[in-house]
Formats: C-alpha cells, structure tokens, sequence
C-alpha cells in the first residue's frame, strides 16, 4: 500500500479541501 | 463524541465554527449550533481513535490526510491503518488511490451543487478524473457529465422564453433546512 505522504499528495493534487490550519482538532460531546 | 475542527472566530465578537470531515470523506461540513460547554481538547491519539471507532473507511482516510498534513503524525498513522481495514473488509477491495478518486469523485459532483461554485472548474476535474481512472467511467458518471457540459455550454436561449427559464431553473436552490432564502434564489422556480 502507498506511504500516506503519498496518499497527502494525490489528495492534493485531486483538489480536496483540509482544515484551516490555525484550525484545532477538538471532540464534541 | 465527535471529532471535529474549531476555527477561531476571525474577529473578537465573531462566531467560533466548527467543521467535521462529511460522511465518505467528500469534503469538510460546517457543524451548526456546538455547546461550547460540550467541546473538549482532542490532544490524545487514542481519545480521537475511540471518537471514530465507527466510521466508513473513506472518511478515515480523509481524515489521516488532514491530520498528516497538519501535523499529526502519530494519529494520522493509526487511522490511516484503519481505513486499510475497513477498505480490506469490502467485498471487492479497492486499492487505496481508487478509493481516493471515489472520494474526489462524489466530492467534485457534490459541488455543482453548492451555492456560489464554478462548475465550469468542477466539470474539468470531473473530466480528468474520468480520463486518469476508466474505472470512473460508468453510464451513469458518463450521462452526468454530459448534463454538466449542457449546464456549462454557453446559452442560446433568448431572454423572456420557456428555454430561457429553463435555463434559470439551474441556479434554483432551497435551503434544506427550510429556513427562508433570498427570493431571488427561488425567482426561476415560481416565473
């Protein structure tokens, strides 16, 4: 299976968004 | 408990937003009306494993891909393992790169849909899609990209006729919560 960097990049390259990155992972109860 | 991203408000009185991974990993969704009180730090690896313990492989691997590039590396890693597994329980197996151009896929179809968006943009990374992975090219892929050249292709119709309204008819939108929308938005639908 690909490294994820590589799976990072592809997704990258596809357009997909990611989170703001002064965005800050938190859980919701 | 949810995962999901708390973006600062940009300006001291604004709104906190939340923003969590979509269902099959298609992209970030706005999540509405979070009990701050309910929020708690997602700073262990095993914490947020726990919090997604459920969820479909796409999202997993979407979500490993925003977490590697943000940082995250020792939870990236576990829940780019599990998307593995969860795509390793399907009866057919993808490889993960076909699961990616799935992902982009529904995501790019996903967003002619969206108010404000340039379908000109998401026909040409539909195109491409298609074009890198024949598995992309089913009838019913190939008929909805056919509709979107339509929608896209300049317009012939001449103001004032029934093909003109039709024509109007592709920027309708309803809120899907029902809450009332500018009129303009519903203008095409009741001419």
């Amino acid at each position: 299976h690909p490294v994820l960097a590589d799976v990072a990049k592809e997704y990258k390259r596809l357009g997909l968004p990611l989170p703001p990155a002064h965005a800050e992972l938190v859980r919701i109860n | 408990y949810d995962v999901a991203y708390r973006v600062p408000a940009a300006k001291s009185g604004g709104r906190v937003r939340y923003w969590e991974v979509e269902y099959r990993g298609v992209g970030l969704r706005e999540r509405e009306y979070v009990e701050p009180a309910a929020v708690e730090g997602a700073e262990s690896t095993s914490d947020v494993m726990r919090a997604v313990a459920f969820r479909d492989g796409d999202y997993l691997l979407a979500f490993a891909v925003q977490c590697q590039e943000r940082g995250r590396f020792d939870l990236a890693t576990r829940l780019y393992a599990q998307a593995r597994e969860e795509f390793g329980e399907d009866e057919k197996p993808l490889t993960v790169f076909e699961n990616l151009h799935l992902i982009a896929w529904v995501y790019w179809r996903k967003q002619t849909t969206e108010r404000g968006t340039d379908r000109a943009q998401d026909l040409r990374r539909l195109l491409e899609l298609a074009e890198e992975d024949p598995s992309l090219r089913t009838p019913s892929n190939d008929r909805f990209l056919r509709r979107l050249e339509r929608t896209v292709a300049p317009r012939k119709s001449k103001p004032g006729t029934v093909e003109a309204l039709i024509d109007e008819l592709t920027e309708y939108w309803d809120d899907p919560l029902g809450f009332p929308q500018k009129p303009a938005e519903r203008a095409s639908y009741w001419k």
